[in-house]
């Protein structure tokens, strides 16, 4: 029961698909589960649905898990999701989102290497496809997007971490994604939680024109960064994927935003460095307790901000 | 499984733009098979490097025949991963 499930500790993609079913078991008129793929080891990609009712009401999309190796973020999905579903009906502004609007969570995006961080190598961070002509293993899933495909800031190098396929949206885990938001048809917001580096960062990644939006979005930003600090004083840097990290091509916010989800952002999660991927699961809990107010800022300006 | 044992976590801060191309070089040495954790980016800004036990010395001579400073974030990896999975062994006790 979702009683005995340790919040606090790491868990196998065994473990957390066991708790998705738990999860949908007790809150039934809330939580479904949904598959939109397969991997390419043909394990289901499971996508949680937060939902009251309605039809095709707008979205909001949330993925943790892309690069395997941030453990942190699928921890951190696992305690969202289960906060979702626990203060709909107790915190107004949940009540309110999820009475207007559908949450997707997608809490492990890449199986594949999230299996292999486990059996194999804690280290893999792309997707576990065989690569012809190489002896090298698997895609970066956030170069795969069909955004500035191929371009700086990506590899075409399969024994690269940062290789960025034969062709966008090559994998099936991307692909799936692009699939079901296109498919929708009215995914207003797209949340992918990366770690580290103590970041949140909006488009674009590969190019350095300012976004449309980018007042709106850096504003919005700022606020979510402040709200995240305010609860144990973590500090986080904001502003253009450009302009706070690197240029970087093919990435999931950037596809999204191009493909009209105004409000795209990308989270990396703690820390700054003193342990990195390899993040004690003491930090779990208080890493998901502040990410949770910069969520919630973001979720409820798209609530009062239609378009 | 794969160990990492005696690898070490460089944060490798580059002054200029030079010895950031010379960092992206290093990240494509397939004899040493380093990980850049955080890539080299712009001077300054450290960046951080996964460096196998047995490419230690050269990188670090690579480091200091360039005038690039470093210091070490994680001593040795395989140590925080054996503690990882005791904690894990430890809570799924608890959870049963």
């Amino acid at each position: 029961s979702a009683g005995t499930f340790d919040f606090a500790s790491y868990h196998t993609l065994d473990e957390i698909y066991d708790w998705l079913d738990t999860l949908v078991a007790n809150h039934p008129g809330l939580v479904s589960k949904i598959q939109i793929g397969e991997s390419y080891e043909k394990r289901p990609l499971y996508v949680l649905k937060f939902s009251t009712g309605g039809s095709n009401r707008p979205a909001i999309w949330i993925d943790t898990g892309i690069h395997s190796r941030e453990w942190v973020t699928q921890a951190t999905g696992v305690w969202t999701a289960n906060k979702l579903a626990e203060e709909y009906g107790r915190d107004p502004s949940i009540t309110s989102i999820l009475d207007s609007m559908d949450i997707f969570f997608e809490i492990v995006t890449n199986p594949d290497g999230y299996a292999f961080t486990h059996s194999s190598n804690r280290m893999w961070r792309k997707t576990r496809s065989i690569n012809a002509g190489s002896s090298c293993v698997g895609v970066d899933p956030n170069r795969n997007w069909d955004a500035g495909f191929g371009g700086a800031g990506s590899s075409s190098s399969p024994c690269s971490e940062t290789y960025r396929g034969p062709y966008a949206h090559s994998e099936s885990e991307v692909k799936s994604i692009v699939d079901f938001i296109l498919g929708h048809g009215n995914v207003k917001a797209l949340i992918s939680i990366h770690s580290y580096s103590q970041m949140l960062m909006f488009p674009y990644g590969y190019k350095r024109t300012p976004a449309p939006d980018y007042q709106e979005l850096n504003e919005l930003a700022k606020k979510a960064v402040d709200d995240l600090a305010a609860v144990y004083g973590t500090e986080y840097t904001y502003g253009s994927i450009v302009d706070t990290i690197y240029v970087a091509s093919g990435t999931t916010v950037d596809w999204a935003y191009e493909n009209g989800v105004k409000y795209s952002y990308t989270f990396e999660l703690r820390d700054t460095g003193r342990y990195g991927f390899l993040l004690p699961s003491s930090q779990i809990i208080p890493t998901a307790t502040e990410t949770w107010p910069a969520l919630l800022d973001i979720i409820l300006h798209v609530q009062q901000h239609p378009y | 499984e794969q160990l990492f044992v005696g690898d070490q976590v460089l944060r490798v801060t580059a002054s200029n733009e030079e010895q950031i191309a010379l960092l992206r070089a290093l990240g494509q040495r397939e004899d040493l098979q380093v990980d850049f954790w955080r890539d080299p980016t712009k001077p300054g800004r450290p960046s951080d490097l996964r460096v196998p036990f047995p490419s230690l010395q050269a990188v670090k001579i690579f480091l200091e025949s360039h005038g690039i400073s470093y210091s070490i974030m994680i001593e040795d990896v395989q140590q925080l991963l054996d503690e990882e999975k005791k904690t894990m062994m430890l809570a799924r006790g608890r959870e049963r």
